[in-house]
């Protein structure tokens, strides 16, 4: 079946465009099927993948406003088997036009449904769905939780990380009490841990006490080829499959395709 | 007559906050009065200054929410010269009491007008005000820019940075339109730029060429000194005031009182 999985942190820049980006480029290289949610404003998850967003552009505001079918909206990367839902501008909007519509928050979860409920009849049948979230907590994550069954956490090696981790936890406790009992955290992600600062080991210590067994073993180091590779229209894994950032995120999807098997 | 500033940049983690706190400490080190308003959720800017933001802590959500005087949450740090009005995890719910609330977007403004009139009778007389942003659009970052009368932008030297700009300065221009005529973006402050990327010096020509005149001469440069000052309840300057971070957070302070005088 396949596994429908938001990236979500409030905290900004910790990685969370860039972890739905590479690792959904990862498992296409590991030979899965993948599509991408962008449900960021600021569509850094449709330009990672060269995809257009200019305003107009058929994205998840239509779906989510408008009712359009997400299969009116999905479009193939220029790599097989990697598809993404754009997001434009437009998309800043949404939350405030969504307010008082009914079913607010279940809009992008019925529409969802609905489109991979047509992929079991006629295709293509996807593997992992990931939804990149805006760094706040407002309808459109909320709207990314109630669609998903789990949450992937990215958590920069920085002091501010943990902060906000709490207020993270109970936002998803919310949403799995009142709107979508089946969503729990699948796991934590450690992202731009720089092995030369004292602070990042300290990092990784804090988050592996407070949240034993969630947080994944594969650290994703600070890797310039990560920043670098979205201004060539590129993930790190087809920019620079060497460096230390795509071998990391090589392992990430291992690691992250075999902990879902046991639950 | 006081300036007041808010940091505003949806992009996450570009250093927003981290400017609010290490610009003031600059500021302050160079003799004048300032205060910190932290309208972030998350608290970052308050933990920043060592001050503690459990729920129940007076706070900037009882100001917008409750109508206190903002008098009554404004709290002296360890430092003579520098207050801050804290942020408590309760603001996360702030935006959502108040979508229906009259005059929802000018909250912040009318209390912190009343303040400062107060402070021009019997004292303390601040020379800036800076207010921290969380990484959105959203009612708490409109009451920031209602507000204030300058924007100071924070851009990251990484490729996602100037994609989310336009929809920054367009959302400015509703508010200057709509809600506070005096504001206007006062500066772009490049922030973590890498020298030895090829990426960063082509996102500082590509921002010195799209917005001449607003970028300041000075640039932050990555330094980890920076992240770690938090962690140990200070900031860049009073933590390692030799580091590259400390330095250039000096000069900023100095450019960017200098650049006030002339408008
Ligand atoms: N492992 C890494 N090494 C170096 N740079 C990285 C790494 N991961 C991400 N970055 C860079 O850090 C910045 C923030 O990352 P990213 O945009 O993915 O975070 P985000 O959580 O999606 O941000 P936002 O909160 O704005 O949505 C980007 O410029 C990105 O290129
Ligand atoms: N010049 C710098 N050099 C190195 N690290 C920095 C620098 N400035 C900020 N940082 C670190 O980068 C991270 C992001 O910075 P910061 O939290 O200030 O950004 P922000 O824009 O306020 O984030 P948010 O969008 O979540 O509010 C923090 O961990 C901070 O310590
Ligand atoms: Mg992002
Ligand atoms: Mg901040």
């Amino acid at each position: 079946p396949v596994r429908v999985i938001s990236l979500a942190n409030q905290k900004g820049g910790v990685g969370k465009t860039s972890t739905a980006v590479n690792l959904a480029m990862a498992l296409r290289l590991l030979g899965h099927r993948v599509l991408v949610v962008d449900m960021d404003p600021q569509g850094n998850a449709t330009t990672a993948f060269d995809i257009d967003h200019d305003p107009g552009t058929p994205s998840v505001y239509d779906v989510l406003v408008n009712g359009k079918p997400l299969r009116d909206v999905v479009q193939e990367t220029q790599w097989s088997g990697l598809a993404v839902v754009p997001a434009t501008v437009d998309l800043a909007g949404a939350e405030v036009e969504l307010v008082s519509e009914l079913g607010r928050e279940a809009r992008l979860r019925n529409a969802l449904q609905q489109y991979l409920h047509e992929c079991e009849q006629s295709g293509p049948r996807y593997d992992f769905v990931f939804v990149d979230c805006p760094p706040s907590l407002g309808l459109l994550t909320v709207n990314a939780l109630t669609a998903v069954t789990e949450v992937l956490v990215p958590l920069q090696c920085e002091y501010y990380a943990l902060e906000g981790l709490g207020q993270l936890l109970s936002s998803v406790n919310l949403v799995k009490e009142h709107l979508n009992p089946q969503l729990r955290v699948s796991g934590v992600l450690l992202t731009m841990f720089d092995g030369r600062t004292k602070l990042a080991p300290q990092v990784v210590a804090d988050a592996r006490e407070h949240l034993p067994e969630l947080v994944l073993d594969t650290l994703v180091p600070r890797s310039v080829r990560v920043s670098e590779a979205p201004s060539h229209g590129q993930t790190v894994l087809t920019y620079d499959p060497r460096s230390s950032g795509a071998q990391a995120y090589l392992a990430v999807a291992r690691e992250f395709r075999e902990k879902g098997l046991s639950t």
